[in-house]
């Protein structure tokens, strides 16, 4: 199963993300 | 001539030296890798996919869910689950309860709660995690086109459907957006769409939470497929995410337009929206390639269903 988030954000808004790292609820995806 | 075709060592044959030349061409992909250099993914072609999509996933999927919802009996729980703990690596120290034989059947051990410090939900950041699970790709929606994982695109209007639900948000839109579906769905001036992709495997928390502030005020749902949406899978096939059968929820946070999907998969084909009650999937009542709105507003409520960052959501089940 899979869960796509998909949003509106002010173009400064940058994921703290690698692709393939694991992360749990509740973990921050990024910061504006 | 007069040699019996025999159909079995054939076919043996033939899978096995497909198999084989697979093998190979994922080798020959690594090595190219180690050196550095970039190797587009291998995609299925039209026939590969239609080939896959003529398996009865949903069919196979509710009777894997009939199956898991068969009480077990006490002294065989601890093995059964035992052996799935130690197959997907589950960590039951987590879990709300650690007892094994407090689950009645493996649904009820897949939906398993975590115990309420397990997961300490981040103050200082707008977005989180909705789920445990695996990143597969993330970034900025260019040209209508969404990445479900480098390379792989599908289309952001067939994935969200035709974009009918605009009575429900109040949003101020230019005559010339019309043309453009990425440009309806970004409200305010200066902002961008963005988007990521989590994948949780057998073996995660498969329970999922708001991952924000925000009103939902729209519930799209799609019957489909139920592929398997493992990252290899998703590698392989093309707008896999626009097959299968999904639950697309849509409203507004404080900077415009925000949405999740949860996208069901061969073995969790049910998707469940705690707040909706209406809401049923993976049932034989729908058919493939339609979908079904619903609307949270009404008279009686002019906004939607409220939710707070890290609420309880919904789960995804066995079947």
């Amino acid at each position: 199963s899979t869960i796509v988030l998909l949003f509106e954000a002010p173009q400064d808004f940058t994921f703290n993300l690698t692709a393939g790292q694991k992360i749990r609820f509740g973990e921050p995806l990024g910061t504006m | 001539l007069q040699a019996r075709v025999r159909p079995l060592p054939l076919l043996i044959a033939t899978g096995s030296g497909y198999l084989g030349y697979n093998q190979y061409e994922r080798y020959k992909d690594r090595n190219l890798e180690k050196l550095g250099i970039e190797v587009p993914p291998r995609l299925a072609n039209e026939l590969q996919v239609n080939i896959y999509k003529t398996i009865p996933t949903r069919l196979l999927s509710r009777a894997w869910g009939r199956l898991n919802q068969v009480d077990l009996p006490v002294w065989l729980r601890k093995p059964i689950y035992s052996l799935y703990i130690w197959t997907f690596g589950v960590n039951m120290k987590e879990a709300a309860v650690e007892d094994l034989q407090h689950y009645k059947n493996l649904g009820e051990f897949f939906r398993r709660k975590l115990k309420p410090q397990a997961r300490p939900v981040c103050g200082s950041h707008c977005v989180i995690s909705p789920a445990d699970g695996k990143i597969l790709h993330f970034g900025r929606v260019k040209n209508c086109e969404v990445e479900q994982v480098k390379g792989v695109t599908y289309s952001l209007e067939t994935f969200l459907g035709p974009y009918t639900w605009t009575e429900s948000l109040d949003i101020n839109r230019h005559e010339d957006d019309h043309n453009n579906f990425q440009n309806l769905l970004v409200t305010k001036k200066g902002n961008d769409l963005f988007h990521c992709v989590v994948y949780l495997a057998p073996g995660d928390y498969h329970c999922f939470h708001s991952p924000t502030d925000w009103r939902v005020s729209h519930r799209r749902h799609f019957p489909g497929s139920l592929m398997s949406v493992n990252p290899g899978i998703a590698r392989w096939i093309k707008e896999l995410f626009c097959h299968n059968e999904r639950v697309v929820l849509s409203g507004e946070w404080r900077h415009g337009f925000f949405s999740l999907t949860a996208v069901g998969a061969t073995n969790v084909g049910s998707i469940r929206i705690y707040f909706d009650k209406e809401l049923r999937t993976n049932n034989p009542r729908y058919s493939k390639g339609s979908y079904n709105d619903f609307s949270y507003i009404s008279n009686n409520n002019q906004e939607g269903v409220s939710l707070r960052k890290g609420e309880h959501l919904g789960e995804f089940n066995l079947g």
